[in-house]
């Protein structure tokens, strides 16, 4: 076999950048849908670790719980799907 | 399932609609039929009823944008957020937003129907032959108008059936025109214009005139996509162009080149390298149907199901034959109740009967018969009556028994009767409940039998009057024995208790004493916005009482937290 062609990456203008590490990635995430930082009416502020919040994500999309940013949970974020967070607030 | 916080639903059910504007995607007439098709998926099920406005405020506003498209959460280009949409409510709440950075379709590649040709206006057909080439889009190839067509079964040339695919040069959608097609060119501001154009407008859609000169007669249109058309990049409503240079190669189809995220893009001019014009190809693109159906599933109340198969489940994919999950079933008729009969005229609620509490955990408390007065009450002598509650910081564990507060501590217990704003005691627990031990975790009167449970560590006890079961342990109701000890317990509905211990809890049926399917779940994430480690959790009037060192959280009804206190001054009144 061919080693494989070394694939050049190009930024593309107008391309909404997303090239994000992973772990930006699942920050990112795990913000936007409420499992981090989630501020309550009552001004409560619920401080969840990440490795708690990825085990609540993974709990939400039935995931193995294992609190780590492993392969399948990565790519469970990388989904398309719907904006509203998963944690109401 | 699960549905939002404070019971939003619609206190209608003639639920009106209105779609303010449309994707260049899919033939507006594609998107009519999506949109009643998602809303036809809930009144199936129910006794709702969607009708369309045309124009004014419905409670469902339906609308396409793109990136920041006017609320407080933007899209993010191609993937990722498909749409939103917010709960039932007032002004924006009701709201369906779908990102038009996305390709929408019916979910199996471009849906293209055709108009005038001889197919009646039939889908294509893709791939379909011509002249022993196989096409899987539109082509202009055979004809010298420029025009795209499409034929609409598998072989044009045996059946000769075809229609024209959507296309700015047959006609414009949205504008002021009527759906007339673009005059190329047209005058902008003087300029002089020979394809559609997004010059003038920042939500990024193509628009053209419908005369040729848009300065004097201000007549437009938006411009249908074309199938070929690339998707976001930097040449919205451009068609890919093949062959084209991409770092020096040439390329005669989409490629992946050049992109980490794998995604097919192509240049929409020969020469990538020197022009840097590109756009995604049109993939499968996402079914607007099922993504409607999710976010009206939203914009009726309710949230993000765990159900992987459940519509409400917040990633896409792709179902072929739809049809709902019994978990969405049972969600939105938790709501609304099931559909009645062939013309739903469901009995309006009178004002003494409070609409179903939202969730499966709840009633609404204040359904829950409040405990009767004791008609005996046994008096036991009073210990060392200088141990004054009002001393204490924090108590081993605070419940409701024949409505009235108890506080547990150390062997002993007060108790505020519900009469007198006045706290008893402290009597001993022994010389009441003999068989208990001195610290007391967690205790509740079970509403229907008036059997007192009591927890302590990973046992418990139940007495009903003098005679008591126990200890058992607490493994014997279906907890697991990771637990330590159980914190909190909250009646729930007719027999149904919520159990809490560290971050979760569970719900015990307390006529099975078994715990119910689908437990544990995280406290904060259904009672959002009281302490998550809370030592203590009761039901006392109405409210729900989350305790933590000497503080309490209050939730009303509506699971809001509506006071937060102290025991010593709010509850013991010291």
């Amino acid at each position: 076999w061919s080693r494989p062609l070394k694939s050049t990456t190009v930024t593309f203008s107008g391309d909404i950048i997303k090239n994000m590490t992973d772990t930006e990635l699942a920050e990112t995430y795990l913000k936007k849908f409420g499992y981090l930082n989630t501020v309550h009416r009552s001004g409560f502020q619920s401080m969840v670790s990440t490795s708690k919040a990825l085990k609540r994500m993974q709990r939400q999309m039935g995931l193995e719980e294992t609190g780590e940013l492993d392969k399948s949970t990565l790519e469970a974020m990388k989904q398309p799907r719907c904006g509203v967070p998963d944690v109401a607030n | 399932y699960k549905t939002f916080d404070g019971d939003l639903k619609w206190d209608h059910n003639n639920v009106t609609y209105r779609i303010l504007n449309y994707s260049p995607d899919m033939a507006s007439f594609l998107i009519d039929d999506a949109f009643a098709r998602a809303f036809k998926v809930w009144s199936d099920v129910t006794p709702l009823t969607f009708t369309r406005l045309f124009d004014g405020t419905a409670d469902i506003m339906i609308s396409f944008g793109k990136t920041d498209h006017g609320d407080p959460y933007p899209f993010d280009g191609k993937d990722g957020l498909l749409a939103h949409a917010y709960p039932p409510g007032e002004g924006m709440q009701g709201d369906a937003h779908f990102d038009d950075d996305e390709y929408w379709s019916l979910g199996k590649g471009p849906a293209v129907k055709t108009l005038y040709g001889n197919a009646d206006g039939a889908m294509c057909h893709f791939p379909f032959t011509f002249e022993g080439k196989s096409y899987t889009t539109c082509t202009t190839d055979g004809r010298s108008d420029d025009l795209p067509w499409c034929a609409t079964t598998a072989d044009y040339s045996r059946d000769k059936k075809y229609g024209f695919c959507p296309s700015e040069l047959l006609y414009t959608f949205g504008g002021n025109a009527n759906g007339a097609e673009c005059v190329f060119p047209f005058v902008f501001l003087g300029n002089e214009y020979d394809s559609c154009t997004t010059e003038g407008r920042s939500d990024g859609y193509r628009w053209c005139a419908t005369t040729d000169n848009f300065d004097k007669d201000k007549k437009y249109g938006f411009c249908p996509s074309r199938d070929t058309t690339v998707i976001g990049g930097n040449s919205e409503g451009e068609s890919c162009h093949f062959p084209f240079v991409f770092l020096g190669k040439e390329y005669d189809s989409c490629t992946s080149e050049g992109r980490g995220d794998g995604k097919l893009w192509c240049s929409t001019t020969d020469n990538y390298d020197e022009d840097k014009k590109w756009g995604f190809c049109p993939d499968q693109g996402y079914s607007l149907f099922l993504v409607a159906a999710h976010e009206f599933g939203h914009a009726l109340g309710l949230d993000h199901s765990n159900i992987r198969e459940a519509l409400m489940f917040p990633m896409y994919s792709y179902v072929e034959d739809f049809s709902l999950h019994r978990d969405d079933i049972e969600g939105i008729q938790y709501l609304y109740g099931p559909k009645t009969g062939p013309d739903p005229t469901p009995p309006q609620p009178d004002s003494t009967t409070t609409a179903p509490y939202p969730d499966p955990d709840e009633t609404d408390p204040t359904d829950e018969p409040e405990p009767t007065e004791p008609t005996t009450t046994t008096t036991t002598r009073p210990v060392d009556p200088t141990k004054d509650a009002c001393k204490l910081t924090k108590f081993d564990t605070i419940t409701v028994i024949e409505g009235g507060l108890h506080f547990f501590k150390d062997g002993h217990y007060w108790k505020m009767s519900s009469r007198s704003d006045k706290v008893n005691g402290p009597f001993s627990i022994s010389e009441r409940w003999p068989a208990l031990p001195a610290v007391i975790d967690s205790a509740f009167e079970d509403l229907l039998t008036k059997k007192l449970y009591f927890f302590s560590g990973t046992r418990f006890w139940v007495y009903t009057g003098k005679s008591v079961l126990g200890p058992r342990s607490i493994e014997k109701l279906g907890l697991p024995n990771s637990i330590q000890k159980v914190e909190g317990a909250l009646q729930r509905g007719k027999g149904k208790v919520l159990l809490f211990s560290g971050e979760e809890y569970w719900r015990l049926d307390v006529k099975a004493q078994k715990i119910d399917n689908g437990y544990p779940r995280y406290t904060d994430v259904v009672f959002g916005g009281v302490p998550n480690d809370a030592h203590d959790v009761f039901l006392y009037k109405g409210h729900i009482y989350f305790c933590r060192d000497r503080f309490y959280w209050r939730m009303n009804s509506r699971r809001q937290v509506d006071r937060v206190g102290y025991v010593k001054y709010d509850l013991l009144r010291c």
